[in-house]
């Protein structure tokens, strides 16, 4: 998949 | 929490002692930019609850110590300036020209995102300084630094929990960058423990 990806830690 | 700890403890040694000695000035105002640059995503990217708020209380606790420590009357007066001397702008110029040559994507938001982490990795090198020349290390700044360091290494064992777990699992950037961050903390680790082992103050060879 193309998902978008984010930063999911701090 | 670890992280959450340190900020804590870094707060009640201001807030208790109305002091700052020991503390870099320069490596809190690097934290409150890494915090500033990274968190962009704040107005993009919304993650949980959890993620905004811890967002929130980095950015806004970063600045407050800053804040203290250059504007309060009585805080300010303990600042050790002639010990901080620790020449942090080239930390934010390298950390700057690997964001824009090393990053995910080349968007501006991305690339202060890199910036951040590159940064983030060596932030606390004035803070090291600032203890090695002073020699002392009082024992709340001796928690705080333990803390902060502690948070970053508890970060490796995340990740390789996450290699394992998760389908996709490719954040070299962050990994190595922490790896790096993780290591400038060996040598403070190793006296913290022995001075703990001991049951004596922390003291750091000069």
């Amino acid at each position: 998949s193309s998902e978008e990806k984010v930063h999911d830690e701090l | 929490m670890t992280h959450l700890i340190s900020i804590l403890v870094l707060l009640l040694k201001i807030y208790a002692t109305k002091s700052c000695s020991g503390i870099s000035l320069k490596t809190q105002e690097l934290y409150a930019l890494v915090f500033l640059t990274r968190y962009l995503d704040l107005f993009t990217d919304f993650i949980s609850v959890y993620n905004t708020i811890m967002k929130l209380v980095f950015i806004a606790s970063s600045l407050a110590i800053v804040w203290c420590m250059r504007m309060h009357r009585v805080v300010k007066r303990s600042y050790d300036k002639n010990l901080d001397t620790f020449r942090h702008y080239f930390l934010i110029l390298g950390s700057l020209v690997l964001a824009l040559l090393v990053h995910e994507k080349f968007t501006i938001q991305e690339i202060f995102w890199a910036f951040s982490i590159y940064l983030e990795a060596l932030a606390i090198l004035p803070q090291l300084v600032l203890l090695q020349r002073s020699g002392n290390v009082d024992n709340l700044t001796g928690q705080y630094v333990f803390f902060l360091g502690a948070y970053r290494a508890f970060y490796i064992l995340n990740w390789i929990y996450r290699y394992f777990t998760e389908q996709r699992f490719s954040r070299w950037i962050a990994c190595v960058s922490g790896i790096v961050q993780t290591a400038l903390y060996a040598d403070f680790f190793y006296y913290y423990f022995i001075s703990w082992k001991n049951n004596a103050k922390l003291q750091l060879p000069s």
